[in-house]
C-alpha cells in the first residue's frame, strides 16, 4: 500500500524515503531500518521509535502511520513532514515575528506535555527534531533516544540529548534525572528562536559546561543542594548568574513574561525547573500577541 | 483528564523506599522528585 | 489507558479470546493434517503398522492442549528470568511477549522453546535492560543466531507494540492512596506485608488470561481483595462508594461543586458495585488456575514432535 519514490536521507541505522500511501494518496515518509547493521538484532533506536510512537497520538507528535517487515527490513511509515525548525532558524531570508515564536514554542510544549503525561522522556529535543507539517503544525520527532520515566532506583545514562541542548544535570553526569531535561532543551530552543543563532554552542562536553555556566551562572549548593557532590564540580569555573538587565539585553525582543518563561525553563536546579504544565500556563501564552495560527506561520 | 480519581498528597504517604532515596546525595543532585514518582504510580493505578 | 496499544490490540472478552485461539488451532490443524496426508500419499510403501503408528501418534494438538502447553512454557520464561536475575518489569514483559506471540502463532508452527529466549532478549531491550546477544547467549547457553532469528518473528506477531502496563505500578499507587483514604486507620508494617504478598500474586497472574480481560489496576485490586478482603472493600467503599441517602445530596451538591471547582474530592463517575463485581470476577479467575504436569507436557510435546516429523514414526 506504500510506495518509496525518492530517497530523502540516510542515517546510521536507517534510510528514509518519501512516498505515498496508495489507498489514500497521502504523502508519507518510510524509514527503512537496516536490520543487518546491528549485531544484537533490532537496533535500539528503532525499537524505541516503534515502542513509543505506537502509544502517542497527539497533533504535536509525529504520527506513526504503520509498521511492517519487508525483505528482512523493518519499515516505519511516518507522516510526511517536509521542514523542521532548524531550517527556519538558519534561513535568514525568512522573517518571523514574536507571535510566530510563541506559536512554535506553544506547540512544542504541548507535544512535550503529552510525552511527559505518558511518562515518556524524549531526551533529544533540538530544532531539527521539531518538524513542520504543510499545515504549519509543529511535531516532535525522532524518539530514538526516548525512554519511560525511570523506576525509582533505576540508573539512567547521562549521555543523552545533543550537546548544545543538554541540561546541566546531564553535563554533571546525573543518573536519576527526570523529565526536566526535556524542559531545559525547550528553553535553549526558545532562546535560539529569539536570537536566530545557537544559544549555548559548546565545542565539546567540557566546553559545554563552561559555555553554559558562563551564560547562566555557576550553580552552588545554595540554589542547587548537593550540586557540589558531582565528581566534576570542582573543576569548573565559577561565574555569576546574569542580572535581569543582562537577560533583557540578551533577548531584546522578549517581553517580561517571555523572560520569565525562559528563566523558568532554564532554572539550574532540575527540582525547581518548571514542568510542562507550569510552562503552558505561564503568562507569556496569555499576553498579546496571540500565537500565530499554524496555517499562517512561515 | 480534568477529574483525576486521586489527589496527590505527598506528606500523607509513608513510603520508606522513596523517602530513603530522597535523602541520597546523588538523587538530590540529579533533581529526583518524589512527587513525579507518586504521580506516576497513582496515574497507573487510576488509569 | 484506552489509547494504549495494550488496550487497543491486546484486550479481549473471554469469547473473543476463545474464538481467536480456536480459529488459529483449526487453521493449523488443517494444514498439519494436509501435510500428513501428503506425506502418507508420497510414501505408498508404508506398512499398515507404520500407518497405524502415524495415525495414532502424529495427531495435531487441540486448542486446550496448546493453551496449557504455552502456559507451561510461560512458566519456564518466568524461571529463566529469575535465574538471569532480571528485574520484575522485564520478566513481566517477557512473559507478555511470549503469551501474546501464541495468540498469533500455533505451537504446531513454532515450538515454544524457540520463542522462549527471543521473548526474554527482546524484553530486555524494550525495558532498557540491554544485554548484548553474545553475553545473553552465553548466559542462556544458546546460539545468538537462533535467538536473533526469532526476534523479528516475535516483533511482527506483537504487531510492533512493545509498551506494557503491568499491575506492579498500580500496586504502588494503591499502596499510597490507601494510606491517604484510610488515613490513620492502617498499620504501615501490615501494609508493607500486604504489598509484598500482592506483588508475588501479581507475578502469578501474568501467566493467566486475566491480563487480557482486565486492566492492570483491576488485577491489582483483585490481588488486594485476595490478600485482605476487609481492607480492600473498606478502601473502595470510602473511595468510591457513598451511602444512598448521601447519594442524592452529593449528586445535587456535586452539580453545585461542578460550578465551583474546589479541591475537595470530586464525585467519581465510577459505580462501586460495578467495580466490585468486576474485581470479584477477576479474583475468581486468578484463583482458578490449572497447571500442566510435566507428564502431560511431555505427551503434548511428543504429538508436536511427530506432527512435525511423521517419518520418524
Amino acid at each position: 500500500d506504500y510506495t518509496k519514490e525518492k530517497k530523502a536521507g540516510e542515517g546510521t541505522y536507517a534510510v528514509v524515503y518519501l512516498g505515498t500511501k496508495k489507498s489514500t494518496g497521502r504523502s508519507i515518509a518510510v524509514k527503512e531500518i537496516k536490520t543487518s547493521q546491528f549485531k544484537d538484532g533490532l537496533d535500539m533506536s528503532a525499537l524505541r521509535e516503534v515502542k513509543f510512537l505506537q502509544e502517542l497520538k497527539h497533533v504535536n507528535v509525529i504520527e506513526l502511520v504503520d509498521v511492517f517487515m519487508a525483505n528482512d527490513n523493518l519499515n516505519l511509515v511516518l507522516e510526511f513532514l517536509p521542514a523542521d525548525l532548524e531550517i527556519i532558524i538558519k534561513d535568514t531570508s525568512i522573517m518571523f515575528s514574536p507571535a510566530d515564536i510563541k506559536s512554535w514554542i506553544l506547540m512544542t510544549l504541548r507535544g512535550v506535555h503529552h510525552c511527559h503525561r505518558n511518562f515518556i522522556l524524549h531526551r533529544d529535543l533540538k530544532p531539527n527534531n521539531l518538524l513542520l507539517a504543510p499545515d504549519g503544525q509543529l511535531k516532535i520527532a525522532d524518539f530514538g533516544l526516548a525512554r519511560l520515566m525511570a523506576s525509582p532506583q533505576e540508573i539512567l545514562t547521562s549521555n543523552v540529548v545533543t550537546r548544545w541542548y543538554r541540561a546541566p544535570e546531564l553535563l554533571f553526569g546525573a543518573k536519576h534525572y527526570t523529565s526536566a531535561v526535556d524542559i531545559w532543551s525547550v528553553g535553549v530552543i526558545f532562546a535560539e528562536l529569539m536570537l536566530r543563532i545557537p544559544y549555548l554552542p559548546g565545542k565539546d562536553d567540557v566546553d559545554q559546561i563552561n559555555v553554559t555556566f558562563r551564560a547562566l551562572g555557576t550553580p552552588t549548593d545554595a540554589d542547587w543542594p548537593e550540586v557540589s557532590s558531582f565528581s566534576n564540580y570542582n573543576k569548573i569555573q565559577i561565574y555569576p548568574p546574569p542580572s535581569r538587565e543582562e537577560l533583557r539585553r540578551r533577548f531584546i525582543a522578549a517581553t517580561e513574561n517571555a523572560l520569565e518563561l525562559i528563566s523558568g525553563m532554564m532554572i539550574m536546579n532540575p527540582k525547581k525547573r518548571w514542568d510542562a504544565v507550569k510552562c503552558l500556563q505561564s503568562q507569556y501564552f496569555q499576553e498579546l500577541p496571540e500565537p500565530t495560527l499554524p496555517q499562517d506561520l512561515p | 483528564d480534568l477529574h483525576k480519581r486521586y489527589e496527590l498528597v505527598e506528606n500523607e504517604y509513608n513510603d520508606s523506599f522513596i523517602r530513603d532515596l530522597q535523602k541520597k546525595k546523588e538523587y538530590i543532585a540529579s533533581g529526583f522528585r518524589a512527587d513525579f514518582i507518586y504521580d506516576r504510580m497513582l496515574t497507573e493505578a487510576f488509569m | 489507558y484506552r489509547h494504549s496499544s495494550q488496550y487497543r490490540l491486546w484486550s479481549f472478552t473471554k469469547e473473543q479470546l476463545e474464538s481467536r485461539r480456536r480459529a488459529l488451532n483449526v487453521k493449523v490443524v488443517d494444514k498439519v493434517n494436509e501435510k500428513l496426508q501428503d506425506i502418507i500419499s508420497k510414501h505408498n510403501d508404508l506398512s499398515q503398522e507404520e500407518l497405524n503408528a502415524i495415525n495414532e501418534k502424529a495427531v495435531p494438538v487441540t486448542m486446550e492442549e496448546e493453551l496449557k502447553f504455552v502456559n507451561f512454557f510461560a512458566k519456564k520464561v518466568q524461571s529463566f528470568c529469575h535465574s538471569l536475575n532480571l528485574p520484575t518489569e522485564v520478566c513481566a514483559t517477557a512473559i507478555s511477549f511470549f503469551r501474546r506471540f501464541f495468540l498469533v502463532n500455533s505451537t504446531m508452527e513454532i515450538h515454544p522453546k524457540h520463542i522462549l529466549l527471543a521473548s526474554i532478549f527482546l524484553a530486555c531491550k524494550s525495558e532498557n535492560y540491554f544485554i548484548g546477544i553474545e553475553a545473553f547467549a552465553k548466559k542462556t547457553k544458546s546460539q545468538p543466531t537462533t535467538i536473533l532469528k526469532y526476534e523479528f518473528d516475535v516483533l511482527e506477531s506483537l504487531q510492533f507494540t512493545l509498551l506494557n502496563h503491568h499491575p506492579y505500578r498500580p500496586l504502588h499507587g494503591f499502596f499510597l492512596d490507601i494510606q491517604y483514604i484510610l488515613h490513620g486507620k492502617v498499620d504501615l508494617n501490615y501494609m508493607g506485608q500486604i504489598y509484598t504478598n500482592c506483588k508475588r500474586r501479581i507475578t502469578e497472574t501474568l501467566l493467566t488470561d486475566v491480563v487480557y480481560h482486565y486492566t492492570p489496576p483491576q488485577i491489582t485490586l483483585a490481588c488486594l481483595l485476595i490478600d485482605d478482603e476487609a481492607l480492600t472493600l473498606k478502601y473502595l467503599e470510602v473511595k468510591f462508594g457513598s451511602p444512598p441517602e448521601e447519594q442524592k445530596e452529593s449528586e445535587t451538591e456535586g452539580m453545585k461543586r461542578e460550578e465551583t471547582p474546589s479541591d475537595t474530592k470530586l464525585p467519581s463517575n465510577l459505580k462501586l458495585q460495578t467495580l466490585t463485581a468486576l474485581i470479584r470476577e477477576c479474583q475468581a479467575m486468578i484463583l482458578n488456575v490449572e497447571t500442566l504436569s510435566k507428564e502431560e507436557a511431555t505427551k503434548i510435546d511428543a504429538k508436536l514432535h511427530y506432527c512435525q516429523n511423521p517419518m520418524l514414526l
